[in-house]
């Protein structure tokens, strides 16, 4: 079972 | 002030009619360089983004540096009233809160003015970093769109799977499981066998449902469907689509746009509970 990341956890914001 | 001036109406409204059900509305940040922008939908999963180099207009000129907030359903209904072979002319004077659209036709017979409200938006830009990827997938428009709607009758999301052999989409649901398998095509790879003459990043050769894959490591993601298919709304802008992935990262989907620009997305991926 996988859910859904979002972009936040990945790209920062500066 | 901005004004510029691109040939063919069809680019501006294909780039708007392949975000707009993503972004709600977004700033257009205009340089002497070109106008790009960059959104994420409401949930944070997809980041589309798009940039016009100022060299693929007809004409080109920006003053100083212009974020103009905009709708994409205002201007999606603006881009509506132009054909796709009219001229357009994009103008928007310095603290404006107006932009300006003229369409000609091609025998210059008829020209249309509109304009639309602009938004004070509050930008927030994502810092992607540049990163090599450890799999990059190439293959025509139309079969990646062809794909995620056939993987859409049965499921959710599509897993890819990157190896030497070939890369493969798999899906499951209700009704059962389906996978597709490209193995890698040297035709749409020749660009190292010194035939020469064909530009970079060209599709030329490209067979209708060859795939070429360029691989540093095998990669293995899943990732939702319901965007791919808002992403395969820029095909029509695009011979070609280069998915470019590296395991537990956000993949990117891009389309370029004949020599103006590209449109690219970039798409969070499912990750174990």
């Amino acid at each position: 079972k996988t859910q859904q990341s979002t972009l936040m956890s990945f790209f920062g914001t500066p | 002030m901005l004004e510029a001036r691109l040939l063919q109406a069809s680019i501006l409204k294909g780039i708007v009619e392949s975000v707009k059900d993503l972004v709600r509305e977004a700033n257009f940040d205009c340089s002497d360089s070109g106008i790009s922008f960059q959104a994420m939908d409401e949930s944070n999963v997809a980041l589309s983004s798009f940039l016009l180099r100022a060299e693929g207009f007809e004409t080109y000129r920006c003053d100083r540096n212009l974020s103009l907030g905009v709708r994409f359903s205002s201007l999606s209904k603006i881009l509506k009233c132009a054909n796709n072979d009219d001229i357009v002319v994009i103008r928007a004077e310095d603290d404006a809160d107006v932009l300006n659209f003229v369409f000609e036709s091609p025998d210059e017979s008829k020209i249309s003015e509109y304009q639309i409200k602009l938004l004070d938006i509050d930008g927030e830009h994502l810092s992607i970093p540049e990163q090599e990827f450890d799999c990059v997938i190439k293959m025509s428009s139309s079969e990646f769109s062809k794909l995620c709607r056939d993987m859409t009758l049965l499921g959710q999301t599509v897993v890819i799977d990157a190896a030497k052999e070939g890369v493969k989409f798999s899906t499951y649901g209700d009704i059962g499981a389906g996978s597709v398998l490209y193995k890698h095509s040297s035709s749409i790879d020749d660009s190292s066998s010194g035939s020469g003459g064909k530009g970079r990043g060209g599709s030329g050769g490209m067979s209708a449902r060859g795939c070429s894959i360029e691989l540093r490591e095998p990669v293995s993601l899943e990732l939702s469907l319901k965007y791919l298919n808002n992403f395969t709304k820029a095909a029509p802008l695009s011979d070609y689509v280069v998915i470019s992935a590296s395991n537990e990262i956000p993949v990117m989907v891009q389309f370029d746009v004949g020599d103006i620009g590209y449109i690219r997305y970039y798409l969070a991926p499912q990750i174990k509970d």
